[in-house]
């Protein structure tokens, strides 16, 4: 493993610790997503069916298995306890998120490595990821105050984007036969949405004041 | 076959 999927897996792993510290410790959700969060759910969901079937490393095994608690928690969180659910933002949170559903799983019958079930539903849980921030960033442009811990997960999410990225360019250099065009496109369409967002994120903290994103 | 080897990635 290289140091940029490391590093790569590392963000994203706080990305997660960060938004499970501000609903654990502060019991709130507010400008949090819960679209975005259900389709990571489904995301990860879909993505690790491999766990039962091929194991790569105990590193592996153990990301995917904190990556499918994490998200499902943070679901719970926000539908079910009863402090943090109270926090949600329901009505900003408005992105029709079951009309992404569909399109990422058709794209994932037509475009994949392989005509079976597990390669399906990889090709569609790398196509549903690719989108999966949409919700959460049209909040975000929704939500007057937003508060650091969220700016600072989505932040941290961009980031392992951006990373995997440069994690491709280094194997794609050094392994002879590592060419995975369908994660690279989404991938790359998936860091893209992410410009605006860095944009002002950095504008942020270059003048010290806090995020805001235009409408 | 390119698409053989066990998807590694997260």
């Amino acid at each position: 493993m290289n140091l940029f999927r490391l590093a790569g897996d590392m963000t994203h792993l706080v990305s997660v610790v960060v938004l499970l510290l501000k609903i654990h410790t502060i019991k709130s959700c507010a400008g949090v997503s819960l679209k975005t969060q259900e389709l990571y759910a489904l995301v990860f969901a879909a993505r690790y069916l491999d766990l039962f079937v091929h194991f790569v490393s105990l590193y592996n095994t153990v990301m995917k298995l904190v990556f499918l608690a994490s998200s499902f928690t943070i679901v719970w969180y926000m539908r079910r306890h009863k402090i943090v659910r109270r926090t949600y933002d329901k009505e900003h949170d408005t992105f029709r998120h079951h009309f992404i559903v569909l399109p990422c799983l058709v794209l994932g019958l037509l475009l994949n490595e392989k005509f079976t079930f597990r390669e399906v539903m990889w090709a569609f849980s790398i196509y549903l990821e690719a989108v999966a921030i949409l919700p959460q960033l049209v909040l975000l442009q929704r939500t007057r105050n937003i508060d650091n811990l969220t700016a600072q997960y989505v932040f941290f999410l961009g980031a392992y984007r951006v990373l995997y990225i440069f994690n491709w360019i280094y194997r794609y250099f050094t392994e002879p036969h590592f060419v995975h065009w369908i994660s690279w496109i989404a991938g790359i369409v998936q860091t893209l949405l992410y410009g605006d967002f860095f944009y002002y994120y950095i504008l942020s903290w270059k003048n010290n004041v806090k995020l805001e994103l235009p409408a | 076959d390119l698409s053989q080897d066990v998807k590694d990635e997260l």
